[in-house]
């Protein structure tokens, strides 16, 4: 990560709020 | 210097904000077209829309828990938009696209009205 401006962390950012079902 | 872009952000944050609204949690507002009832969050209503925008950012509305729409506007075209402002798909069809249209030209989401007009355009 270093000396890098912006890196893309492409998984899940956030919990998951469980569906209806 | 610089940051850690999660770039799923955007879709994860809006999927639970659609969980919520499918569970009726946290939804502070019931829209009623034509007698059916829809809830949702006023948070997205205004982001999404510059009818709700000016619905809600009006002082004396803050407040509105439930409001009604012109007759006008037919429930399953505004179905089709709530689905939208919650998911980022439109799922038009041909039969639904006018009447989608008209929802919204009338919620004033522009950029869907002219989307909702080029489909149908396209299939003339």
């Amino acid at each position: 990560y270093e000396g890098v401006s912006t890196i893309k962390e492409m998984g899940r950012s956030v919990h998951e709020i469980p569906s209806k079902d | 210097d610089g940051c850690i872009q999660f770039t799923r952000h955007p879709g994860d944050v809006l999927l639970n904000f659609n969980r919520l609204r499918s569970r009726n949690i946290l939804t502070d507002v019931t829209i009623q077209v034509d007698g059916q009832l829809f809830h949702a969050h006023k948070t997205i209503l205004v982001a999404c829309s510059g009818f709700f925008y000016s619905v809600f950012m009006h002082p004396e509305n803050t407040n509105l828990s439930a409001i009604s729409l012109d007759t006008k506007v037919d429930p399953k075209g505004f179905s089709l938009l709530l689905d939208f402002m919650y998911t980022s798909c439109l799922n038009l069809s041909d039969s639904l696209a006018l009447t989608t249209l008209n929802a919204a030209v009338y919620l004033q989401m522009e950029h869907v009205a002219d989307t909702c007009h080029r489909f149908i355009k396209s299939r003339q």
